[in-house]
């Protein structure tokens, strides 16, 4: 596509379509749009974000990422429309319009390159990262056990070849590694929001552990306010909570180690399937999903910018 | 390329939590393969299991035998991936 109003938001795109797409937006909104790689994925792929600033320096910030699963393409998928809606939005949606005159977006699409490649030419049910583990046959990390909250706790597994393999170490994977330095060299990210797929989920830490978070009533009640949202539009049920406590316990998450940071508004979805696709869902659901979930996502950036703290 | 030919995706109903757990022991099963697409939470939510063709009539019959309760709720995982793919590819042949 020539541009990105002719991008078609309705279909699955390859890494090197969503990577261009990502460049040409840049290019078309040069005041409101940045691309900032903040690292390299094992097998040495730009991790891109993009950056949506209408000025100042070093604002607090909103971060949203995508595609740490490789396999959940809905999520890139969104990712990729979120993207397009921030520059519609901005000077229209007078919600949105609001945050960004205070506040800076991060949106990373494609959080596990590596992965989200090998879906497309190898193996469609990749999850994890593709580095080697030195003494098995058995490739990758699970990014979303890397973290350095609760790892090594139960809740992640210490035999590579399984999907939620927490790797060597803490942070061993670049990919992790990567946001973990740049959140901690801004040091004024307000919200983290992290997209997997699927099972209509909104949770916020903590997975390692059940002593509740400081915050448990405050990002309870803005659950609820997202997930309400979310389902006003096709009535797409969401359960929520707790990672312990909705799902199971989840050792080195993603969103526990943000909220260790102080970021405290640090929540996962998982996004639907609605039906009986899981992973598969059919491309014709991209555009609802992406939809009902900005819904949510507005409401808690909304939420984040009206409780500065 | 892996394919998927023949591998169901199966979506487990557990009755209580001893049968939670049976199904948990599926993940330590390291010889059925299985991939769990949607994990084990409480009796209330169904799990997701795709599980290989070669040890699909084992994990029907370790099922079966508990009396754990399931649906076939993708009979042919290659099939939708083909589907997934053509669609990606005539996706594209539009926009060229």
């Amino acid at each position: 596509p020539r541009n990105t109003d002719s991008f078609d938001y309705s279909n699955y795109h390859t890494i090197n379509e969503i990577y261009s797409f990502q460049d040409m937006l840049v290019a078309e909104n040069p005041n409101l749009v940045s691309k900032i790689v903040i690292g390299q994925s094992y097998e040495g792929r730009p991790l891109n974000v993009l950056k949506f600033s209408t000025g100042g320096t070093n604002r607090p910030a909103i971060w949203i990422d995508t595609g740490i699963h490789s396999r959940e393409w809905v999520t890139q998928a969104s990712g990729t429309w979120f993207a397009k809606k921030i520059v519609l939005d901005y000077g229209h949606d007078p919600t949105l319009t609001a945050i960004l005159d205070k506040m800076d977006i991060f949106l990373q699409i494609v959080t596990n390159p590596d992965g989200f490649y090998y879906t497309h030419n190898s193996n469609r049910m990749w999850r994890k990262t593709r580095k080697p583990n030195p003494g098995s046959s058995c490739m990758g990390v699970d990014p979303n056990r890397n973290w350095d909250a609760g790892f090594g706790g139960s809740g992640a597994s210490g035999n590579p070849c399984s999907e939620t393999y927490r790797g060597p170490r803490a942070n061993s994977e670049s990919e992790v590694k990567s946001i973990v330095d740049f959140v901690n060299s801004h040091r004024n990210l307000k919200a983290f929001l992290s997209i997997h797929s699927y099972s209509q989920m909104l949770l916020y830490p903590y997975g390692y552990t059940t002593t509740p978070a400081k915050d448990q009533a405050e990002l309870h009640s803005l659950a609820k306010k997202a997930i309400t949202d979310l389902a006003s539009l096709y009535g797409t049920s969401y359960r929520y909570g707790s990672i312990i406590n909705t799902i199971y316990q989840a050792s080195g998450s993603t969103v526990d180690w943000t909220y260790n940071q102080g970021i405290k508004y640090s929540y996962t979805f998982e996004l639907r399937d609605t039906g009986r696709y899981g992973f598969i869902l059919p491309a014709n659901q991209i555009i609802p999903t992406a939809k009902e979930t900005w819904l949510a996502l507005m409401a808690i950036m909304d939420h984040t910018f009206k409780n500065p703290y | 390329k892996e394919t998927f030919e023949g591998h169901q995706v199966l979506r487990i109903v557990a009755k209580d939590e001893v049968q939670l757990s049976l199904i948990k022991d599926l993940e330590d099963m390291i010889e059925f393969e299985v991939d769990f697409w949607r994990g084990v939470t409480d009796v209330a939510s169904p799990v997701d299991v795709r599980v290989p063709f070669h040890s699909l009539q084992s994990v029907k019959i370790y099922l079966e035998t508990q009396d754990v309760e399931y649906s076939i709720m993708i009979e042919d995982l290659q099939v939708m991936l083909d589907e997934e793919q053509e669609a990606m590819e005539s996706a594209t042949r539009v926009a060229e």
